[in-house]
């Protein structure tokens, strides 16, 4: 399931 | 973390930190596109306003405090500190052909229609493609110094290696952000040949030049 980034990544 | 991610972010890192040791000791900018360092300052600007509304990690926060503040350093030696070395001849990409389009499309492909998740997808539209003044100038002048085209490596094979990291969430964490996938995809495209060039030529002892 697509999920909506949490913006954990840079 | 995946080593992948982990080992992107490293080479984002040293990405920076070559460009920015380069232009310091030297004290030269000759060869950089300050119009594509301008735009990675925009770029991390506008993704990383989350520092203020949501704490992640110390690894996370330090990572983009680090990138923030070094986007800045570099472009006010360009622009300001190294100004007389700055070759604004050559390095004539109309950016609003970048800032436009990706900031349009930032509004109309979205998760979600919020202040901060637009700017967010600007920042990775952006991202994508802020390297081609870069890439164009070394196109003009049909040359780049070794320790840019080590640069230009580093900072091309990070997403790449995201690339991966996004592979291996998908198998393992069912997670997959289709925005980031597909500019991540765009960005790599187009560093493919510089790749190749940085392969068979700077590699090899050659510094990096283009037929005439």
């Amino acid at each position: 399931h697509a999920v909506h980034i949490a913006h954990d990544e840079l | 973390m995946n080593i992948f991610r982990f080992l992107g972010d490293i080479s984002h890192l040293s990405a920076i930190i070559i460009l920015l040791l380069k232009i310091w000791k030297s004290r030269s900018c000759a060869g950089i596109s300050g119009k594509s360092q301008l735009l990675f300052a925009i770029v991390f600007t506008t993704r990383y306003l989350d520092l203020f509304t949501n704490f992640i990690s110390f690894y996370n926060t330090s990572m983009k405090v680090v990138y923030v503040a070094s986007s800045y350093a570099t472009v006010w030696m360009i622009y300001s500190k190294f100004k007389a070395t700055y070759d604004g001849n050559h390095d004539t990409f109309r950016v609003e052909f970048l800032i436009v389009p990706t900031a349009i499309l930032s509004f109309l492909v979205n998760h979600d229609f919020t202040p901060l998740e637009i700017l967010w997808t600007f920042s990775i539209y952006l991202e994508s493609v802020a390297i081609l003044p870069q890439l164009f100038m070394v196109s003009k002048t049909g040359e780049a110094e070794t320790i840019t085209s080590h640069y230009l490596f580093a900072l091309g094979i990070y997403r790449t290696l995201y690339l991966f990291n996004w592979i291996w969430r998908y198998q393992f964490e069912e997670f997959f952000d289709l925005i980031a996938i597909v500019a991540g995809l765009v960005q790599t495209v187009l560093y493919c040949d510089f790749f190749y060039l940085y392969i068979t030529k700077v590699l090899k002892g050659k510094k990096l030049s283009l037929p005439a």
